[in-house]
């Protein structure tokens, strides 16, 4: 679980850096 | 008299890149982020999917019989690669990041 929320962010950060 | 005055109205400067569209700055909501048909179809499956845990490639599949494995996969890691979609209990498993 520990993983998937990291994947998350890590994914959101992604996400977020390409929307800036 | 020779010449017909070649009605010279000096540099008119042609117009050539003058509007390069300045707006839309926000555009966090268009329906088409620059995703190929293929990757948009993945993603608004795996949006729409209620499970807590995501979609598996498999269900992916399943609904997407005009696409083969190999290009839903790549869809996927470029989806994931993009930031769209994350996996979740292991690497078949993928979710949607704004399905918040």
């Amino acid at each position: 679980l520990e993983r998937i929320r990291r994947n998350k962010e890590a994914a959101l950060q992604r996400l977020a850096d390409r929307n800036v | 008299r020779k010449n017909l005055m070649a009605a010279s109205r000096g540099p008119q400067t042609l117009s050539a890149g003058l509007g390069e569209v300045g707006g839309y700055g926000g555009g966090s909501s268009l329906p088409v982020n620059g995703l190929t048909a293929h990757q948009s179809q993945v993603l608004n499956l795996i949006k729409s999917c209620p499970v807590p845990e995501g979609m598996s490639l498999q269900e992916l599949k399943l609904q997407l019989h005009n696409m083969s494995m190999s290009t839903i996969k790549q869809a996927v890691e470029f989806l994931s690669s993009e930031g769209h979609i994350y996996s979740t209990v292991d690497d078949d498993h993928y979710k949607s990041t704004d399905a918040e």
